[in-house]
């Protein structure tokens, strides 16, 4: 897709729910990243 | 619309059959699922074949045919792939080059990336799921432990992944971990194929730590940040990694950027370890030799 | 989302739709009543002018409107069970989606859907990876494992075979962060965490209804955002996909007509620099017809209503009898 209809920028985001995750020990060490949950959500809306 | 001929193979919860598509003469597989065996109804590796390989269209990914329901059975019609990966590793009359290696590679990222990018883990990528079409085409197989890419607060069980090509985070146990277990898997492939010989084989669970940390060094805190709360963590025997120098000598057919995807497909840190992308775009499929054409390959 | 199963074989136009439920019930108006003739041929000797009567009135096969309340009743259930099951609610979701779209190829007067609503929440706690063993299932449920497991392969062969469904709750999320990016620093976050709660609840209720086949995921969150704050939903589409350039904005709210100016100046024979079109967005979005797609949207679910109870006994009665005539 080379032209996705968003751009992920977490810096504008307030999401309470998953930015307390990042901060936990289990999910760092798992490999979860935010922009992953990020870019998923943003697909689905823009598909 | 189809033959079924001949009994090729019998799994856990499925029997496949060689056979013909009626219409166009083509060879087909046809993967008969049991469904007596299951005590829930449906298999869950059935479940999930069917769900994935639905939404999958890519010359990378096999391709389902057909599906349809006889005698009580499940059928799943598969395009027909005569051999596998963990054949041509192991059949030592067969040479390959590094470009065939190369494109063996390219292949199998594209075939993976497009999982990916329908949010889908493979969870079980090894040489014999990565299957070869008659004109030489690597093509992803066996969806029977995928399961879309969790949402946020979702746990997932550990326990997948043949064990020789199981992400150290799944082997510490983790529960939100994400592509990058694929990612590992395809690197340790990747050693494979250089080195013609498992490149991680541990014998059981803790046996694969053991071998891995061995190979690729102990990780700690500092390259991959709260790895000491993993459970048994502690009990680990620390190894330091392997210096640059070192892994030339182990790979010594490598070129500089083959060692550097190697590397960064095995970084022990998943939250930093290459995806897909990265991988497909890394200087080692920019430089010589180029990919062989997969129909030269033999 | 064109490739996805979703669209390949579950989306539909409203003419389409009415035109594949039409077909189903004829097909069983047609058994219902090969059955009940044969029924009074077998029986005519025995058979009093009076009960033959009740038989012309009362064992007249079901309407495709009567059907279809009685799908609407019970998709309900199959929600209100799931709840209380404490499913998640993406699986909740799916044992809805499972449910209507087997009653889209199958007549209630072939199959009683009460016999399918353990089934398809079953299959859909299977298919979402949340693996309960059919025994505690059917310990939750109250019900027992012959009778969940017994329509599971025709339910999965009427689904043909698609499992993977992509709900609107994912696209509130997106919805929700790029709202945050569009319209940054002028949206209360606190308002926008409020409404993002009762818009997941109006989504579970968007998918009791024919929505679900017209509408794609993400319009029918738009519908629905746009249901709770129609403002704040025209003024961010506006934002993000209007075409016309207002020169009295300014640049970070602008960002997305920036570009656009800028590749307009070179159009005006400007000096053509290089616009990197990797940055420059694709706006292949029509904004006035996606604004008529929601509004279509947002029509249709205002006018959904749900089933009374009595409506679903008569129904349900009238499609009792009429497969059972020697009992009426």
């Amino acid at each position: 897709d080379l032209h996705q209809r968003f751009e992920v920028d977490e810096t504008k985001y307030n999401d309470p729910l998953v930015q307390e995750l990042e901060k936990r020990k289990d999910y760092i060490a798992s490999g979860f990243r935010t922009d992953f949950i990020y870019e998923r959500v943003l697909t689905e809306a823009f598909m | 619309n189809y033959t079924k001929e001949k009994k090729v193979g019998e799994g856990t919860y499925a029997v496949v059959y060689l056979g013909k598509q009626l219409s166009s003469g083509d060879s087909i597989a046809v993967k008969e699922i049991k469904t007596s065996e299951f005590k829930d109804g449906l298999d869950m590796s059935a479940i999930r074949e069917v769900k994935y390989l639905q939404e999958l269209n890519h010359p990378n990914v096999i391709n389902l045919i057909d599906i349809f329901m006889a005698y009580d059975n499940l059928n799943l019609v598969l395009e027909f792939l005569p051999t596998d990966l963990e054949v041509v590793i192991k059949d030592k009359n067969i040479l390959f080059t590094p470009a065939d290696i190369k494109s063996w590679m390219l292949m199998t990222l594209r075939g993976v990336y497009h999982v990916h990018r329908n949010f889908i883990l493979h969870r079980d990528l090894k040489p014999n799921n990565l299957l070869i079409s008659p004109d030489g085409l690597i093509k992803v197989a066996d969806f029977g432990l995928a399961r879309a890419v969790p949402g946020p607060r979702e746990m997932l069980t550990s326990n997948v992944v043949t064990r020789w090509y199981r992400a150290p985070e799944l082997l510490f146990g983790a529960k939100h971990y994400t592509y990058a277990v694929d990612v590992w898997s395809i690197g340790v492939i990747f050693a494979e194929l250089m080195l013609r010989i498992p490149y991680l084989p541990g014998q059981d669970d803790m046996n694969q730590m053991e071998v891995t940390f061995r190979a690729l060094g102990t990780p700690t805190d500092k390259q991959w940040p709260e790895v000491s709360s993993f459970p048994g963590y502690n009990k680990l025997q620390i190894y330091p990694s392997p210096s640059r120098d070192e892994l030339r000598k182990r790979f010594i057919a490598a070129t500089e950027s083959a060692l550097t995807l190697m590397e960064n497909m095995l970084m022990m840190n998943p939250q930093t370890r290459w995806n897909t992308i990265q991988c497909l775009e890394s200087e080692y499929f920019k430089e010589l030799p180029a990919p062989s054409d997969p129909a030269d390959i033999n | 989302y064109r490739h996805s199963s979703q669209f390949r074989m579950w989306s539909f136009t409203e003419k389409n739709l009415r035109e594949k439920r039409k077909k189903t019930n004829e097909r069983a108006i047609g058994t219902i009543n090969e059955k009940l003739r044969k029924f009074i041929e077998d029986n005519k000797s025995s058979l009093t002018e009076e009960e033959l009567q009740t038989l012309r009135v009362k064992a007249s096969p079901l309407s495709m409107e009567e059907e279809l309340q009685l799908i609407n009743f019970y998709s309900k259930k199959v929600q209100v069970i799931a709840q209380h099951l404490n499913l998640p609610t993406e699986v909740i979701a799916t044992s809805i989606t499972f449910f209507r779209r087997f009653f889209l190829d199958n007549s209630v007067m072939e199959f009683d859907p009460k016999n399918l609503v353990h089934t398809t929440i079953f299959l859909a706690c299977k298919s979402e990876n949340y693996f309960i063993s059919v025994d505690s299932f059917a310990k939750k449920a109250k019900s027992n494992r012959e009778a969940i497991l017994k329509y599971e392969f025709k339910l999965v062969e009427s689904l043909k075979f698609s499992l993977l469904n992509h709900h609107p709750y994912k696209p509130l999320h997106g919805f929700f962060l790029d709202i945050q990016t569009i319209l940054y620093g002028k949206v209360d976050l606190k308002y926008m965490g409020q409404i993002y709660d009762r818009c997941k609840k109006k989504i579970t209720d968007a998918l009791l209804t024919d929505i679900v086949y017209l509408f794609t995921p993400p319009q029918i969150t738009l519908a629905i955002i746009s249901m709770e704050d129609e403002q704040l939903i025209s003024r961010y589409l506006e934002l993000k996909f209007g075409k016309d350039i207002s020169n009295n904005t300014d640049d970070q709210e602008n960002g997305v007509n920036k570009e656009v100016k800028e590749v307009n100046k070179e159009e005006e024979g400007g000096v053509p620099e290089k616009v990197d079109d990797k940055h420059e967005p694709q706006n292949d979005i029509e904004l006035n017809k996606l604004l008529t797609i929601i509004s279509q949207c947002v029509d249709l679910l205002e006018k959904s209503e749900s089933v009374t109870t009595d409506d679903a006994k008569r129904v349900a009665a009238k499609n009792y009898y009429c497969q059972n005539p020697s009992i009426l």
